[in-house]
């Protein structure tokens, strides 16, 4: 379903060139859950960016649902990340001035088949706090709307950059059983950025990185 | 050394009052390490700018080195945040148009004993990177250098919101090794809000907060 082919970014600084990603290669499956882990640096958000079509490749391929998006044109890539991919960025990016519900409405207006905005906000247990603004809220509690904000679009593929970083384990478990969930019910495609090893037994696949390129690629048979 | 007795906080939002903190107490030896856990929404960040002279109690006293700073007025506020205490926001804060030296520089300008911004980014592992805007920073790598830049002032208190919530196990273990270190060679006092419970046997005083109040107040003997 997505397919990475020699896929490297690097960004050029005077006389040094940082290689941020080098030759990745990996595919995952529709209706997986993946994990991408790796240490500080490594090149996950990067990549991330790159498969979220926020950012270009320098070298190789991106394929997703048959279509090269490492191909597509400045158009062709506005459509797809907004009626294809959900993004939770590593800093929230929630809109200061506007309350967590209506930030969630937002990012659904333009949606064919979005969620609730209320339903989404319950199931990530925030229906206390749905009409209080960013700066209301807790770190933890900032970063479930920025969840809620992108499961509602009811994307293909939904992108998690670090989607539990701010979270304490019981809530952070919680959240990635209801992606987990998601995931097996509706055929969305979720791919995870987290530090947090107890997670990857519930992937169905773990690509591990290092300075740039892919160390490991693991499937889990019986996450 | 820190003395918090019925420290209560609540924010008013039309009819109803959410209450972040309530009848907290504890006390915080000078030089320890002391670590703040407990699920999202407790009231740790509330806490920790109770404490860090950025907020201010609505009930109680809050007492550091015999001064009752929940007396404070706005100036000698100012003074206290900008001598006696560094802070590491749970968002990293840094200026987006200085670079990663050129922030701990600005942070140490008006310091009475900093330390050398080039040694303190050597510390938590950024030496090639000191010359890179925020931007070009990953986000692990961006919250060491807010990391580099409150030890860089060398404060009396040092006060962590989530400091390795970016950062891969061996990096925030790194990272928590080094303030530890800090903490026993400089009789700096530490406190570290985290929801990492692999920390906990690392700090000489755990404190779980619950709804508000703390729930559990814990001295290690050997850590
Ligand atoms: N705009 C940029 N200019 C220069 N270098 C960059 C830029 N963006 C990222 N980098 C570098 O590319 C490498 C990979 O960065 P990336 O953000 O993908 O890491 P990461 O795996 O997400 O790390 P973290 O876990 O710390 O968030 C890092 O060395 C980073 O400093
Ligand atoms: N400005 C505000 N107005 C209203 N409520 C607030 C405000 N700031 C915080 N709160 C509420 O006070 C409570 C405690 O918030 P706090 O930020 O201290 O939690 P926390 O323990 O740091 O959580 P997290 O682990 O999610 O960062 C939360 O319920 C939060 O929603
Ligand atoms: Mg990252
Ligand atoms: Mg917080």
């Amino acid at each position: 379903y997505i397919e990475l082919h020699k896929v490297g970014k690097h960004y050029r600084m005077g006389e040094i060139t940082i290689a941020a990603a080098t030759d990745v290669n990996f595919v995952i499956e529709k209706g997986e859950l993946a994990v991408i882990t790796g240490p500080s640096g490594a090149g996950k958000t990067t990549l991330l960016n790159i498969l979220g079509g926020m950012d270009a490749c320098d070298e190789g391929e991106v394929i997703l649902d048959g279509k090269a998006i490492s191909k597509f044109n400045p158009r062709q890539l506005t459509t797809y990340r907004r009626e294809d991919v959900g993004f939770v960025f590593q800093f929230y990016n929630l809109i200061q001035n506007l309350t967590a519900k209506e930030n969630v409405e937002l990012a659904t207006e333009i949606c064919k088949t979005p969620m609730s905005a209320v339903q989404v906000l319950e199931l990530v247990g925030l229906s206390e706090r749905m009409n209080n603004f960013p700066s209301q809220l807790s770190g933890g509690e900032q970063q479930r709307v920025a969840i809620a904000r992108a499961i509602a679009r009811n994307p293909k593929i939904l992108l998690c950059d670090e989607p539990t970083g701010a979270l304490d384990d019981s809530t952070g478990k919680s959240i990635l059983k209801l992606l987990q969930d998601m995931c097996r019910e509706t055929k969305m495609t979720v791919i995870i950025i987290t530090h947090n090893m107890a997670i990857t037994p519930m992937a169905d696949r773990v690509i591990r990185m290092k300075n740039g390129t892919v160390s490991q690629n693991i499937v889990n048979e019986h996450p």
